[in-house]
């Protein structure tokens, strides 16, 4: 039986291409020789078989991140449509590496993917994975940190979706924060 | 209109065969 409807041939357009980037921790190279595109997808069908192609950040090495963001923006503070935003930012325990961190990074990339924030997914830049040895963390970048609903609404959103519980609250902190801070804690503008 | 995917329908695809 040859005949087939044509969904069956035609891949599953997202609505933005997205890139993601892979960083090492090579002491002996520049951050921006660290950081490498691995791929970009715009389809549903072509970012499983990246997916499941790569490694699980739980098996990735300390000081090493994945980036997955929308194409034309790179995955740093200074990009332009980075500049004026910030990030919702998880703070996972050492036992949440084993429990948690694989998951939660999967439903990270299928809100993102996805365009599981409605309008305000528009805001969304992209996320990150950082896997460090004194807990990782799970980031999700937006362009504005003026734009203070549709950061609401993305936190809200994101929390419900890993099943945080609600007396956990998840803050979101501008990159400017985050880059002029001094000691190790940076404020939140926002918290959910 | 925005394309825009729920979760199970993004799951559902994950272990599909390569489409062409």
């Amino acid at each position: 039986t040859a005949v087939t409807s044509p969904e069956q041939y035609i891949k599953h357009p997202l609505q933005h291409r997205w890139a993601l980037w892979y960083f090492k921790n090579d002491k002996s190279k520049s951050w921006t020789e660290n950081l490498r595109l691995i791929s970009k997808f715009d389809t549903v069908e072509d970012f499983w078989a990246l997916y499941n192609h790569i490694q699980q950040p739980s098996k990735l090495g300390f000081g090493c991140d994945y980036c997955l963001f929308k194409d034309g923006i790179k995955p740093m503070w200074e990009d332009d449509r980075n500049k004026l935003g910030g990030r919702w930012l998880m703070t996972l325990s050492k036992q949440q590496r084993h429990n948690d961190l694989d998951r939660y990074w999967m439903e990270t990339l299928l809100c993102l993917i996805g365009e599981s924030f409605d309008e305000a997914s528009e805001d969304v830049c992209g996320a990150v994975v950082n896997v460090r040895p004194k807990g990782d963390k799970i980031s999700i970048w937006t362009g504005n940190c003026q734009n203070r609903d549709a950061i609401m609404t993305i936190g809200q959103q994101y929390k419900e979706r890993l099943s945080i519980p609600i007396k956990t609250l998840i803050g979101y902190q501008s990159h400017d924060d985050t880059s002029s801070k001094s000691g190790s804690t940076t404020k939140n503008m926002y918290s959910v | 209109g925005k394309r825009q995917y729920d979760r199970d329908f993004l799951l559902g695809f994950q272990f599909m065969p390569a489409c062409v």
